[in-house]
């Protein structure tokens, strides 16, 4: 009788459950409304075959986005889980959105299935894609805007994995600060 | 602990899901 490893037959469990989330701006509905939920997963081959069957970013139309969270948390400041925390905020010109957009989310979407950020991706809650006209955006959301030591280690490795070169920064803002903010820019709490 | 998995880990799954 063949013995068969339990390699070929059993799927890689992630640490965490994720649910992806798309958003596409529909000006006749609420917020909430235009929000949907795609899919759940936990295993890296059910990653996969999500992230195989939908569209890349740079093929959306303009106003939508991409979500992943974990799982139990809403992919919005409101959640309690997001309401005291912020983002590592990465902005694209627009040339970029054919260079480099559809490679910074694959990265930021490994670099959350595979807990790249060791003991501090507790912190993590998601990441966000947002395909927008005069530049689109991609933003790693952590739990607590306090928590300098998480942040930075995030925010190091975040800007080292997307391959960001040493002389450029990186910031990131409290969900507050961005709800509240008056003009254009938000201030930075913390810059890697 | 956590199960970590490293980019070229996960990178070498990805067209090896389709097949199954």
């Amino acid at each position: 009788q063949e013995i068969v490893s339990p390699e070929s037959y059993i799927k890689h469990p992630l640490q965490n459950k994720w649910s992806l989330w798309f958003f596409k701006n529909d000006k006749t509905k609420t917020w909430q409304a235009n929000l949907r939920l795609i899919s759940k997963f936990d295993t890296v081959e059910d990653f996969w075959a999500l992230y195989n069957h939908i569209q890349l970013s740079s093929n959306l139309i303009s106003g939508c986005d991409y979500s992943l969270f974990k799982d139990g948390i809403e992919p919005m400041w409101e959640d309690e889980r997001n309401k005291r925390g912020g983002r590592w905020l990465i902005t694209l010109n627009k040339q970029q959105r054919r260079q480099d957009l559809d490679r910074f989310w694959l990265e930021t979407l490994l670099c959350l299935v595979g807990e790249a950020f060791d003991d501090y991706s507790d912190e993590v809650c998601g990441a966000v894609v947002n395909i927008r006209t005069k530049g689109d955006k991609i933003a790693i959301w952590t739990a607590d805007f306090d928590n300098r030591e998480a942040i930075t280690h995030i925010g190091r490795v975040y800007k080292e994995r997307l391959g960001i070169p040493m002389k450029m920064t990186i910031g990131y803002q409290s969900h507050s600060d961005t709800a509240t903010k008056s003009g254009s820019t938000t201030k930075n709490k913390f810059v890697v | 602990g956590k199960r970590q998995y490293n980019r070229d880990f996960l990178l070498g799954f990805q067209f090896m899901a389709a097949c199954t």
